[in-house]
């Protein structure tokens, strides 16, 4: 019931404590919750680089070129949150298509933020992950989140 | 008259009342005029009335489909020329044209030459 | 967990990027 700019700056302190990274059965790595989180409740920024989406390809192709993967989440047409070099841990969230938790795009005191939210109470251990939005792309990537109602391809 | 289009440049950059002046800031993008040409010698010519310190223009001439959210010259549409250093510049190859460069008071007469035919 | 990304700088909260003059280009003269 607090608002949002109250509940983000709450987030500020308590993220760090709230998550961690792990090897995660979905992909590689993911993260996962360090203690019972409630329905509704922030859980972490997916923070970054701010940057135009002019930039997004030339970015893209120079991390494809060094074999670095890329993490990026758009936030309105203009501009993109690149978590690729500079970020936090919630770079690390995996797709779910069955996710326990969602991502929304929060306007905290005239600044765009990239929250992600729980969808349900989620217990100490399990790993968090949000139905990711992938941009209409020609290649079908295989989505290995493993639930019984996956989708079978992230886009 | 040719003016500056509203309708055809990236939305951050602010034009003057009259079309005539436009102001931008943090990151290159483009605009263009109202009108463009498509065969024969034409000429255009601008006034640099600002340049505050480490702010720098691309100018010249483009086709429709350049990148409005990039410098001109950034892709094959456009051909610029830069205040800094004089450099031209087309598909983000800069090339050595003008030393020194222009800025501030600086009158520049912009020419395209394109074929009568085609 | 920031090892797993060389050069990888950990934030709390967003930075802006300032673009530099030479952002778009490939080769300057």
């Amino acid at each position: 019931e607090l608002p949002m700019a109250m509940r983000y700056r709450h987030l500020r302190e308590t993220a760090r404590e709230a998550v961690g990274v792990f090897r995660s059965s979905i992909h590689g790595r993911g993260l996962f919750c360090k203690r019972d989180i409630d329905a509704g409740e922030m859980v972490i920024e997916y923070a970054g680089q701010v940057i135009r989406s002019s930039l997004c390809d030339m970015r893209e192709k120079d991390y494809e070129s060094k074999g670095i993967g890329c993490y990026m989440f758009r936030i309105d047409d203009d501009t993109v949150i690149d978590a690729t070099m500079h970020g936090n841990a919630a770079r690390f969230i995996n797709h779910s298509c069955d996710p326990n938790c969602y991502s929304r795009v929060v306007d905290i005191l005239g600044k765009k933020h990239i929250i992600i939210f729980a969808l349900r109470r989620i217990l100490c251990g399990e790993e968090l992950t949000y139905d990711y939005k992938f941009p209409i792309e020609e290649d079908k990537i295989p989505c290995t989140c493993g639930t019984r109602r996956c989708r079978k391809y992230l886009n | 008259a040719v003016l500056l289009a509203l309708h055809d440049r990236a939305p951050q950059l602010r034009t003057a009342d009259d079309r005539l002046a436009v102001t931008g800031d943090k990151g290159y993008c483009l605009i263009r005029a109202t009108h463009g040409v498509s065969r024969g010698v034409w000429y255009w010519e601008c006034t640099i009335d600002e340049q505050p310190e480490g702010s720098h223009t691309r100018i010249g001439w483009c086709q429709q489909l350049a990148n409005l959210q990039a410098p001109l010259g950034y892709d094959k549409f456009g051909y610029s020329w830069r205040s800094r250093k004089g450099t031209v510049f087309h598909e983000s190859r800069g090339k050595h044209y003008f030393e020194g460069g222009f800025g501030e008071g600086d009158v520049l007469g912009i020419m395209i030459d394109l074929p009568e035919k085609n | 967990w920031s090892a797993f990304a060389p050069d990888f700088k950990e934030l709390d909260e967003n930075v802006e990027y300032e673009e530099r003059e030479s952002e778009f280009d490939q080769s300057d003269e």
